[in-house]
């Protein structure tokens, strides 16, 4: 039960974030893109390392990705702390 | 809006996902 109280919470966070930056970056669309092209790699090196078992280290860590996203994501603190939010170990 | 593509789609699977694991492992 706890699961499916916390997951709506989860989904409905993560639709606000990605329409906060899509409103952020409407004039960069190149920037939006970027972001969404990180959390796309980050979420296929997850998914490698799942498959091999344990036998697959992830090109890309959770730093990386948060060290990415900062550059991508620079002077606009509020976007980069809460996408702290949502990464595991950051 | 609400204006959501896929590719905003798999950005929020995404997010949800990640927030979850960070959950579980917390």
């Amino acid at each position: 039960p706890t699961m499916q109280n916390n997951q709506p919470v989860e989904f409905n966070h993560a639709i606000n974030y990605v329409n906060k930056i899509k409103n952020r970056f409407q004039g960069q669309p190149d920037i939006y893109k970027s972001f969404l092209e990180i959390l796309h790699t980050y979420q296929k090196e997850q998914r490698n390392a799942k498959e091999a078992g344990g036998n697959y280290t992830p090109a890309l860590t959770e730093q990386e990705v948060y060290a990415q996203v900062a550059r991508l994501f620079k002077n606009q603190e509020d976007l980069l702390s809460e996408f702290g939010q949502f990464l595991p170990d950051a | 809006s609400y204006d959501f593509t896929p590719m905003d789609s798999s950005a929020v699977y995404v997010l949800s996902s990640m927030a979850r694991q960070r959950r579980a492992s917390s």
